[in-house]
């Protein structure tokens, strides 16, 4: 696992409530809002699980800490999106909270439904940009989350044993947080 | 937009549907390339070397040059990536360069800090 330089993260005290809100302009219609809002919180609960922060949906996009929107090409921040695959999304290190994802992408929830050769995994990009958000740069480790890229119709989702010591380096770890259990699943996958 | 590279070498059982990638589809020409040629649009290559933080340099003005710090750059790539490293444009090494990805530089980047625009 990696940090960003000077290794930033949220600086409030233990345990930190974050509030996520979804910009009422920058939206896609291809996935419900629904669709979208369940792929976030269980993206969100990922690492709430590992660590002790709680994510808060809010419907004050203004005030809250995690900003996300859909955005097409050049949207104001020096980084343009690209059109379909290439860039799929990014995010800020700590404590700016901005969540950008590339709206030209064939966004899924449910491979089953969306059969394109090109459907990029909502969850597997909200998960990973989470990871930066909280304050993790990009792993070389391939099956980990923070691993930088992610092939069309691929799902990864579940945080690996790098991502999970990385982000517990920063934020301790969740009370509730079973270390044993986790490392005896990686092991099964690892096994195959 | 017109001949879209597409993958030949699937790694795990996701990467049975073929990869297009508009944005980079160009490097899959780039495959085996050598240091020392003259390629035409190699400089794209470097580019993107330069925005995901393995290549360092002042000058801006990239030419298609395969030379040394692309082949540098292209190391650091494959250690980074988990990659063999061959310092080569193998086929592995080009279809990771262009799956599709998160836009944050790799090398303990700096940039994605607030910026004011």
């Amino acid at each position: 696992y990696a940090f960003f330089s000077g290794r930033p993260r949220w600086s409030r005290s233990i345990p930190i409530t974050l509030t996520y809100a979804f910009s009422p302009e920058n939206v896609i219609t291809s996935l419900s809002k629904s669709e979208i809002k369940d792929a976030f919180r269980r993206a969100f609960s990922h690492w709430a699980s590992v660590i002790p922060v709680t994510f808060l949906e809010s419907k004050d996009y203004g005030f809250a800490d995690i900003k996300i929107g859909f955005y097409k090409g050049d949207h104001g921040d020096g980084e343009p999106f690209d059109g379909v695959l290439g860039v799929l999304a990014h995010a800020f290190s700590p404590e700016t909270g901005r969540f950008h994802l590339d709206a030209a992408e064939t966004w899924a929830v449910d491979f089953d439904r969306k059969k394109s050769d090109e459907a990029i995994d909502l969850e597997s990009v909200a998960t990973h940009e989470i990871g930066h958000l909280l304050g993790l740069a990009h792993t070389s480790v391939q099956e980990a989350v923070m691993f930088p890229s992610l092939r069309p119709r691929e799902k990864k989702v579940d945080l690996k044993i790098d991502d999970i010591k990385g982000i517990q380096a920063l934020y301790g770890s969740n009370p509730n947080f079973n270390d044993q259990a986790r490392s005896e699943s990686d092991t099964s996958i690892s096994n195959g | 937009r017109t001949s879209p590279f597409f993958s030949s070498k699937p790694t795990n059982p996701t990467n049975n549907h073929k990869i297009r990638s508009y944005t980079w589809h160009e490097f899959g020409k780039f495959v085996d390339a050598t240091r020392g040629n003259n390629i035409n649009g190699i400089s794209e290559l470097k580019k993107y070397f330069h925005r995901f933080g393995y290549l360092k340099m002042d000058n801006l003005n990239f030419t298609d040059l395969f030379d040394d710090h692309l082949e540098h750059a292209l190391i650091k790539y494959q250690e980074k990536l988990g990659l063999s490293v061959t310092g080569k444009l193998d086929e592995n090494t080009v279809s990771q360069i262009i799956s599709p990805r998160c836009g944050v530089s790799d090398s303990a980047p700096k940039f994605m800090h607030a910026k004011r625009h």
